[in-house]
């Protein structure tokens, strides 16, 4: 598989909506 | 601030991040952020190796990535299903503890712990505060234990002593948490002939492990996140490199991580986000984030063959500088992608790493930035010594559900020193992996 990694996740908030089925992404998190 | 700040321009039709350079590299002292989700639930996160952390090991760049490669080897070791029995046992010498081991796949369920992040949580009554790799892509919760029967490493924490604690529980053999071990960890637990305790066991891919007895404790979150009775695995055997932290936070998707453990007071929804540098501070949230703002995008959550545990991903495309690389669908869709929070550098099929590298060299040739030799498995490096600050293109990412995700500029390069910065991504072997 490709896997998305933690450098590119900097400064991002990631959203683990599981029972939405979903992952959301928003810039400028921290 | 402005050192850590990059700004987006538009310049000359290609969209750059403009990056202080000594923005790439770790400040000497820790700058925490101030941006703190509005939840109960809130736990600092910090590079493990930065000013941030307490804990002492500190790798350099080349381990980082060598490390990190062992990692993503097992991620595809672990999808692929192969595995080799070996064994285990708490205290080969004690006879007290002969019978209590448990047998562990050299190639396991579990991939390798060398996430960068920490959590610092409390476990027990009183509790114990204990620095804990969070980490997306395993499942076990676990921490090293007194009386350390067999082997424990080096902790910058004190080791939790369950005999100390009045909440701490043993889970017994028989018990349907025992049973669910083995699709958490991929090894059959063990049981302990004297008390009949549930031993857990788990094995990484670079074979650092922890086995142990299994329990039950109560985990702080926070003074107002206290959750009771959550399964963990109490180390008595531990070996490897887990760079002083005392154990694991298991976020993946299986029953027996603390996702779905507390599935009931959170509803199985987690947030986090890692800081731009080892020097500053993030955050991850257990149960709804009030701050989400309506500016997130969002993408289906997938499921990946053979690899329940992970959080699947659709990639559909890559833009470098605003400009759409050319690469069929199909490449992202044959192997599938997952987001894992304890893998550094993004890894892609070849043929897009081929064309994002490309593409990013190309515009990075337009601005005249010299190239510098590779640092380990990152072959597209700049020598920027000399300037200040440096325009770089800017990378986005197009997930399915029309979510279109630029990267902060800290996500774009890995920086051993100015004189050799790399963009950070890396290739897999083939593009059916």
């Amino acid at each position: 598989v490709a896997i998305f990694g933690n450098v590119q996740q900097k400064r991002l908030q990631v959203i683990y909506d599981i029972g939405g089925g979903k992952i959301g992404f928003g810039q400028g998190g921290c | 601030k402005q050192t850590h700040e990059s700004t987006q321009s538009h310049r000359s039709q290609l969209r750059t991040y403009t990056v202080q350079l000594t923005s790439l590299l770790p400040a000497s002292s820790c700058s925490p952020s101030s941006i703190v989700p509005n939840n109960e639930a809130t736990l600092k996160v910090v590079h493990k190796h930065g000013p941030c952390s307490q804990l002492q090991a500190k790798p350099d760049h080349a381990q980082i990535l060598q490390q990190d490669q062992t990692r993503v080897n097992s991620i595809h070791s672990r999808l692929s299903g192969k595995s080799v029995a070996a064994t285990a046992a708490i205290d080969d010498d004690n006879p007290r503890y002969q019978e209590d081991s448990t047998t562990l796949p050299a190639k396991s369920g579990a991939v390798v712990s060398s996430g960068n992040y920490i959590v610092t949580v409390g476990l027990g009554t009183p509790k114990t505060d204990l620095s804990l790799i969070f980490d997306t892509g395993s499942d076990i919760t676990w921490t090293q234990c007194e009386p350390c029967a067999k082997s424990c490493y080096n902790q910058k924490e004190t080791i939790f002593d369950p005999s100390k604690s009045t909440s701490y529980a043993n889970v017994s053999c028989n018990s349907a948490d025992c049973s669910q071990l083995k699709s958490a960890t991929g090894i059959t637990p063990g049981c302990s002939s004297g008390t009949s305790t549930c031993i857990y066991g788990i094995q990484y891919g670079d074979q650092s492990f922890s086995v142990g007895y299994f329990g039950k404790e109560r985990l702080t979150l926070t003074s107002s996140a206290v959750i009771d009775n959550v399964l963990f695995g109490c180390g008595q055997n531990n070996q490897g490199l887990f760079g002083g932290s005392a154990g694991l936070l298991g976020l993946g998707r299986n029953k027996l991580s603390i996702v779905e453990q507390t599935a009931q007071k959170y509803n199985r929804y987690f947030s986090y986000c890692l800081p731009s540098t080892s020097s500053s501070t993030g955050y991850l949230t257990l149960g709804n984030d009030r701050r989400a703002s309506r500016s997130v995008k969002y993408t289906p959550l997938t499921t990946i063959p053979n690899g329940a545990s992970f959080y699947g991903l659709q990639v559909l495309g890559i833009s470098v500088g605003g400009k759409t690389l050319s690469i069929s669908a199909s490449i992202f869709q044959s192997a599938g992608t997952i987001i894992d929070s304890g893998t550094v550098i993004t890894r892609l099929p070849p043929t897009a790493y081929g064309a994002l590298s490309s593409e990013f060299q190309k515009q990075m040739s337009s601005f005249g930035y010299p190239k510098a030799s590779a640092l380990s498995i990152l072959d597209t490096c700049y020598d920027l010594s000399g300037y200040n600050s440096v325009r770089i293109p800017t990378i986005s990412f197009s997930f399915g559900g029309g979510a279109t995700v630029v990267l902060d500029s800290t996500g774009v390069l890995f920086a051993s020193k100015i004189s050799q910065v790399c963009l950070a991504f890396a290739a897999n072997g083939d593009d059916g992996d």
